[in-house]
């Protein structure tokens, strides 16, 4: 089972603000 | 492209998400204290908050789901055109997508009905502190 790190879901999760 | 071009396997039931403490989880066992935790931990990341204001059929990609999200303490408005089946993690609930039961086929993963209102997590690159502010740093020999 491969073992993602956490900070690998970030772009997958709600839009930040882009400035 | 085929429809399942591009599904992040994370979101697959089962997937072993490492959070920042090394604690490893299941991607359906996630809760909102692991995204605050691991964001604290992580140093330069800060935990943001999305609302979802707007949800509708997107007119220019057929097949995907246009949201439209008022992002941070600016407010500022965000929209993005994602599958129906993509999970997002709502504050205090959970995962939620626009089609739980197409995430359910895809995914396997549980998720409630997302609907205007939810406020969503996420996570941006923290602003480095004025240098002015700047209080004693450790001591970095390899600065680049």
């Amino acid at each position: 089972v491969p073992v993602f790190p956490w900070h690998s879901l970030v772009p997958f999760l709600a839009p930040t603000q882009s400035d | 492209p085929g429809p399942a071009a591009g599904n992040p396997s994370h979101f697959m039931k089962g997937a072993i998400i490492q959070l920042a403490t090394g604690e490893l989880k299941r991607v359906e066992d996630l809760q909102t204290q692991d995204f605050v935790r691991s964001a604290e931990l992580s140093g330069g990341l800060k935990i943001d908050s999305s609302m979802v204001v707007d949800i509708r059929a997107s007119q220019q990609r057929p097949g995907l789901v246009t949201l439209h999200f008022t992002v941070g303490e600016q407010q500022s408005k965000v929209t993005i055109d994602v599958p129906p089946e993509h999970p997002f993690f709502v504050f205090g609930q959970g995962w939620s997508s626009y089609s739980p039961e197409r995430t359910a086929q895809l995914y396997g993963l549980a998720c409630h009905q997302m609907q205007v209102g939810d406020v969503c997590v996420s996570i941006t690159l923290q602003r480095p502190p004025s240098p002015q502010k700047a209080t004693a740093q450790p001591h970095h020999p390899q600065q680049r």
